[in-house]
């Protein structure tokens, strides 16, 4: 029935910029949302395989996407995200957007040939992204 | 707190061994700035070079680091959780000057007394040390019968440049070891945690020690038992391992998420019923998982 229901809309002198499809486009979620994306990247690329032994492999992952208005309660963000949102759309456009960034990390093992030729294990704190927030 | 401890630490550190902050990208950085994995990084995106030349790691020594990667980490890097969550560091030294005073002895299995110079330029000054040991591998895997008894005896020696120093300042310490050699037994460590710990935390730059071995057959053993002497020749000239715990922030402190992790069962317990099961059905479920476990 859509195409009746658009002919009806025409007949009755719906302002043309008026378009269904892109009104309810403001409420869908955005395609594009914020999440987490995986960069699987080898030290060998960055040639540091002479110096970093293990992992051979490293997946940071990183975040990115559109921060949907309705934020609360899949993101975990705060209220002013919301605001943030409304003053960007209401009032100032030159204040941003709210940004799709990290909210949480998981350590990374890293075994490593030091220049004096010694070898070292360490562990660092945050160097994998495992969760995205809008903030 | 823990950032603010562990940047007085690094601070303090850096007056001890002026050393720069590892993040601070505002002056070149020179060899001496170098601390630890993320500063080589920063330096490689400061100056774009692929890292200053190194020098190449003792191969045995690699191998042995590599199966500790591996027992401790996933083969993505993610730290397991069954290792010790209390130190995040472990640093392998093998000594750069070796020097043979003794000679050994097949018949007693005592081996050749070695001199070892340990340069530990590499420990910051935010790295604790926990645990140390000396790591002796066989130059090929041979096996023993059972296990062998070995007396150590270690003599830790001021850098041969303070020879104003009366040799009164050298300290012995005589260790009892003992240990179990298997078959394709190719490590064992000797701890030597306490002599070192004072050393390490002065932030002595280097250790120079000499090490004696005798290992004996083992008790009440007649000699058809073994069928070759224990065969001291094999030794290779130890490497040092420190397992240290770094308290710098951007360190990995798995203890600290550990104890500030609630568990699930306390969780159902503040539930109240949701842990409490009927005694037999729980007994029975126990026998059966732990059957299962077993």
């Amino acid at each position: 029935g859509w195409e009746t229901v658009s002919l009806a809309l025409n007949k009755t002198l719906v302002p043309t910029s008026l378009n269904l499809s892109e009104y309810f486009k403001q409420f869908v979620f955005p395609q594009h949302e914020c999440e987490l994306h995986d960069f699987r990247l080898s030290f060998s690329q960055l040639k540091w395989d002479n110096w970093i032994v293990a992992p051979h492999r490293y997946n940071p992952r990183y975040c990115k996407g559109e921060c949907p208005r309705a934020v609360g309660y899949r993101y975990g963000s705060p209220v002013h995200t919301m605001v943030q949102n409304i003053i960007h759309e209401k009032l100032d456009s030159s204040v941003p957007r709210p940004s799709c960034v990290p909210a949480k990390y998981s350590p990374l093992s890293v075994l490593t040939i030091e220049p004096d030729g010694s070898i070292a294990y360490k562990e660092y704190e945050d160097m994998i992204a495992t969760q995205c927030t809008c903030r | 707190s823990q950032a603010s401890r562990g940047e007085t630490q690094i601070a303090a550190g850096a007056e001890l061994k002026s050393k720069a902050e590892p993040w601070s990208l505002l002056r070149p950085l020179d060899e001496r700035d170098r601390s630890d994995f993320l500063s080589p990084v920063f330096r490689v995106l400061y100056d774009g070079q692929g890292g200053t030349p190194r020098l190449q790691p003792d191969s045995r020594a690699l191998r042995y680091m590599k199966r500790l990667y591996k027992t401790y980490a996933t083969k993505e890097g993610i730290p397991k959780s069954n290792r010790s969550p209390f130190y995040n560091t472990v640093r392998l030294f093998t000594s750069c000057a070796q020097r043979k005073r003794a000679p050994g002895d097949q018949a007693t299995g005592s081996v050749p007394s070695v001199d070892l110079l340990f340069n530990l330029d590499r420990v910051t000054a935010v790295e604790n040390l926990l645990k140390s040991v000396l790591l002796y591998t066989f130059s090929n895997s041979i096996s023993f019968p059972s296990a062998v008894k070995c007396v150590c005896n270690l003599v830790i020696k001021e850098p041969e440049f303070s020879s104003r120093i009366p040799s009164r300042a050298q300290s012995s310490f005589n260790f009892n070891l003992q240990f179990e050699i298997k078959k394709k037994y190719r490590w064992f460590e000797v701890d030597v945690t306490t002599p070192l710990r004072p050393l390490v935390a002065s932030n002595k730059r280097s250790i120079h020690m000499s090490v004696n071995l005798t290992c004996e057959r083992g008790q009440g053993q007649d000699s058809s038992a073994w069928d070759k002497p224990f065969n001291v020749t094999l030794l290779v000239p130890p490497s040092l391992l420190l397992y240290l715990n770094d308290t710098s922030a951007q360190a990995y402190h798995g203890w600290y998420s550990l104890r500030y992790k609630r568990r699930p069962s306390q969780r159902a317990d503040q539930n109240g019923g949701l842990s409490v099961c009927s005694k037999g059905k729980g007994s029975a479920e126990g026998v059966r998982s732990s059957r299962h476990r077993r």
